[in-house]
C-alpha cells in the first residue's frame, strides 16, 4: 500500500494493509528496542515484505523503515542525535506460533525506501538460501537452547529477556555454521558459554580494543635463537 | 625448531585461568609469559597475579584493555608481582593495594619478538611460552579443532585478544599453535585455543613479546 503522510497515519494505514506482516514486524521492532528506556524507542515506518513457507514454519523477510527519536538527553547520548531513520531488513520465522528473529540488518538511510525488489534478502538463512530450512527448526533451537541453558547454569531475569536472548542465540548458531563453513582448518565451531551474547556484547566484555588502538612501549628487539 | 613442542608438559604452565566479564586479556598474557620466565629462569611455577596489574598499571584500563609492552613496564616500576593468592583476581578495577615486600617475582626488561613463525618457534622452545595478541574472529564459538579462518576475515589488523603461545606442533600435517586463552577451561579444548601456524593466521605473528628474567 503508497506510504501515508504522517507517521502516525502511516502506523494505522500500515496496519490495515498488511495485517499478516503486523505480527512479525511487531515482534521484530520488539527485539530491536529490546533493554532501551521508554521513550528512547523507535517506532516502525513502512514495512514490505516477503513471505515463503519453511519446514513447518514461515519465514518473513522485512524491509522497513525505523524512526529512532532525537535524543538530547546527555546520559543517553553525549551528542544530540537529530531525529534519524533506518533502514532495515529483518526475517522472523514464525512456527507453531512463536517468533524467532534470524537476522537483523539496520543502516542509517534517506527516508525513501528504495525500490530493490530483486534482493535476496534471506542469504544467511541456512548458508544458501537454496537449501531448504531443516523441519521443526525453532522447534529444535528451543531444545538445543535449554540444553545450553541447562549447561552453562543461564538464569535470565524476565520472559522478554529469555525471548530475547534466544533469538541471540538462535542468530548465533547459524554465525557459527558460517564461520565453519569458511574454515580452512579442522577447528569446530558451535554453542559455547558465549552462545547467548550479541557480537557487540562479546567485544565489549571480552575483547580488548586497545590493543589495534594504540601502538604501546617501544621493545628492543629480542635476539635470535642461534643456529645449532 | 624442534618439530614439536609443548610447555605445559614441562612445568611451565600454570592452569587456565577466567578473566570473567572483562578486557584483561592483556594482563593474562603477560602473567602467563612472566610465570613461564620465572619457572625456566628460578624453577619455581608461581601463579601471578592479574589484579595487580589492573589495579598498580595506570597506563592501561584495566577491564577495558590494555598492552602487553605497557604491562612489563609496569611491572619493572611497581618493583614485581605478587601471586595469585596473595593479590587476588576480581574482574574489575579496584585500589591498588601492591606491596613490594609481596613480590614473588621481578623482571629485568622486555623484548619483542621476530614475526618470522619458523624462528619464533625457535624461540618458544628454547626460551619459553610467548606473549601474543590475535584477532579474535570466531573465537566466541570456537569448540575444538586447528582453527584458519580466511585471511579477510581474520585480518592481522584488527588484532584485539592477548593470549599466551605455549606451545606449537602437527595434527595429521597441518601445523598449529597451541594457546593458552584465558576464558576459563570450560571453553575451547579444556581453555585452550588451537590456531594454524605458519601463515599468519589472525595475526598471531604481529606483537610477539616476552619479558627477560
Amino acid at each position: 500500500a503508497p506510504a501515508p503522510s504522517s507517521p502516525a497515519a502511516r502506523n494505522e494505514a500500515w496496519v490495515s494493509a498488511f495485517p499478516e506482516l503486523l505480527g512479525p514486524a511487531r515482534y521484530a521492532l520488539e527485539m530491536y528496542n529490546h533493554g532501551r528506556a521508554a521513550g528512547t524507542r523507535a517506532a516502525l515506518g513502512s514495512v514490505r515484505g516477503r513471505v515463503r513457507r519453511a519446514g513447518r514454519g514461515m519465514v518473513y523477510s522485512l524491509k522497513a523503515t525505523l524512526e529512532e527519536p532525537p535524543c538530547n538527553d546527555p546520559t543517553v547520548c553525549q551528542l544530540p542525535v537529530a531525529k534519524k531513520t533506518l533502514l532495515c531488513s529483518f526475517e522472523v520465522l514464525n512456527e507453531l506460533g512463536k517468533h524467532v528473529l534470524l537476522r537483523r540488518n539496520c543502516r542509517p538511510v534517506e527516508t525513501k525506501v528504495t525500490d530493490d525488489r530483486n534482493e535476496t534478502l534471506s542469504s544467511v538463512l541456512p548458508l544458501s538460501n537454496k537449501a531448504p530450512l531443516p523441519q521443526d527448526f525453532s522447534v529444535r533451537m528451543v531444545s538445543i537452547f535449554k540444553e545450553f541453558v541447562t549447561k552453562y547454569n543461564r538464569t535470565y531475569e524476565t520472559k522478554e529477556e529469555a525471548q530475547w536472548r534466544m533469538s541471540v542465540f538462535a542468530s548465533n548458531v547459524i554465525r557459527a555454521q558460517k564461520i565453519q563453513a569458511l574454515d580452512r582448518g579442522t577447528a569446530q565451531y558451535g554453542v559455547t558459554k558465549f552462545s547467548d551474547l550479541t557480537e557487540e556484547e562479546f567485544r565489549t566484555f571480552y575483547l580488548n580494543p586497545l590493543l589495534k588502538e594504540k601502538p604501546g612501549r617501544k621493545m628492543r628487539l629480542a635476539k635470535a635463537v642461534p643456529d645449532p | 625448531a624442534p618439530h614439536e613442542w609443548d610447555w605445559r608438559n614441562k612445568g611451565a604452565v600454570t592452569k587456565v585461568k577466567d578473566q570473567g566479564m572483562c578486557g584483561s586479556c592483556w594482563a593474562f598474557s603477560v602473567t602467563g609469559n612472566v610465570e613461564g620466565q620465572w619457572f625456566l629462569k628460578r624453577g619455581a611455577l608461581l601463579s601471578l597475579s592479574e589484579q595487580e596489574l589492573l589495579d598498580c598499571d595506570t597506563v592501561d584500563k584495566a577491564c577495558l584493555g590494555g598492552l602487553p609492552s605497557n604491562a612489563y613496564s609496569a611491572i619493572k616500576t611497581l618493583g614485581g608481582l605478587e601471586t595469585e593468592d596473595d593479590y587476588s583476581y576480581h574482574g574489575h578495577l579496584q585500589t591498588c593495594s601492591f606491596s613490594a615486600k609481596k613480590a614473588r617475582v621481578y623482571i629485568n626488561d622486555s623484548v619483542e619478538l621476530t614475526q618470522n613463525e619458523l624462528k619464533l618457534a625457535a624461540w618458544l622452545a628454547e626460551n619459553g611460552p610467548i606473549s601474543v595478541a590475535i584477532n579474535a574472529f570466531g573465537m566466541q564459538f570456537y569448540r575444538r579443532g586447528i582453527s584458519h579462518p580466511l585471511r579477510p576475515l581474520c585480518s592481522p589488523w584488527f588484532i584485539d585478544h592477548a593470549v599466551l603461545l605455549v606451545g606449537y606442533g602437527n595434527r595429521s600435517d597441518t601445523p598449529f599453535w597451541a594457546i593458552k586463552n584465558s576464558w576459563g577451561s570450560d571453553w575451547g579444548e579444556e581453555g585452550y585455543y588451537y590456531l594454524h601456524r605458519g601463515s599468519g593466521a589472525c595475526g598471531v605473528n604481529t606483537m610477539a613479546s616476552s619479558a627477560v628474567v
